[in-house]
């Protein structure tokens, strides 16, 4: 496959202007929280930011250009991942705290009233202060975002037809970019991608304990967040 | 088919134009 004809610094301003805009749960929190409390709140916020996330991924240069159901497998693969990712970038000059939305942080000990989420807790604020300690950049973060978004499904499944053939090859260019665009710094690069095991690590997680909650009829998942998670654990089992 | 029966939200959101902030 061939590079893409966009230089990296173009690539990085145009993943830039995709950034969704910041979002608010809008809820008059009681506190101090209940586990279905807790738990209603994460989940409204979540699914506020799938809708923004899938227009943010339409933005990245070159998705829309992949085939149907390459966008579909890709979104459904990192959407939690995501979500993390944008829960650590804001909560990095925050040391203890996790800044789901301005007008909802909350620090590890209020996990306490959620059973399971405390670990879970735990394994966001280790990755976002390995960020503060690399002081991550805006141009890196929004670059970690995309490649997390193009490698999500790479392995899972190899092409049968010449369409997913050739939207397989244009997914390798478009992650071909997003390396261009941190090339400059191997060294930095390289400790930026291991944080990539992590935080799908910290997804899978999360993903576990968000089934379990539905399971136990702690939260009501529904809308488009349900069918993320549907569509996730189904693959994944 | 099968696909966009399964992701109907998600199939919905990637074909459509509307502002996100509006369906959000």
């Amino acid at each position: 496959h061939h590079r893409s004809a966009m230089s990296p610094e173009e690539f990085i301003s145009r993943i830039m202007e995709a950034e969704p805009p910041e979002i608010y749960l809008m809820e008059d929190l009681k506190k101090p929280f209940t586990e279905a409390s807790m738990m209603m709140s994460l989940t409204n916020l979540a699914d506020k930011e799938l809708v923004l996330m899938i227009s943010w991924a339409k933005k990245i240069p070159g998705f829309v250009e992949l085939s149907l159901a390459d966008q579909i497998h890709l979104l459904k693969c990192c959407w939690l991942e995501i979500l993390m990712l944008g829960l650590m970038w804001r909560s990095v000059d925050h040391p203890g705290k996790l800044i789901f939305s301005p007008d909802f942080k909350l620090n590890r000990e209020e996990g306490q009233c959620v059973e399971g989420i405390m670990e879970i807790f735990d394994m966001l604020l280790a990755a976002t202060s390995r960020f503060r300690e690399l002081k991550l950049q805006r141009e890196e973060y929004v670059c970690l975002k995309a490649m997390i978004l193009l490698n999500s499904n790479l392995c899972s499944s190899s092409p049968q037809t010449a369409e997913e053939l050739e939207s397989r090859n244009k997914l390798l260019r478009l992650l071909d970019s997003v390396i261009d665009a941190l090339v400059w710094q191997t060294l930095r690069l390289g400790h930026l991608t291991m944080l990539l095991s992590h935080i799908r690590h910290v997804s899978n997680k999360g993903m576990d304990h968000l089934s379990t909650m539905k399971r136990k009829n702690v939260v009501l998942v529904y809308d488009l967040l349900l069918e993320m998670l549907d569509a996730s654990t189904s693959s994944t089992s | 088919t099968s696909l966009k029966e399964k992701h109907k939200i998600l199939h919905q959101l990637l074909q459509n134009s509307t502002s996100p902030v509006d369906l959000a």
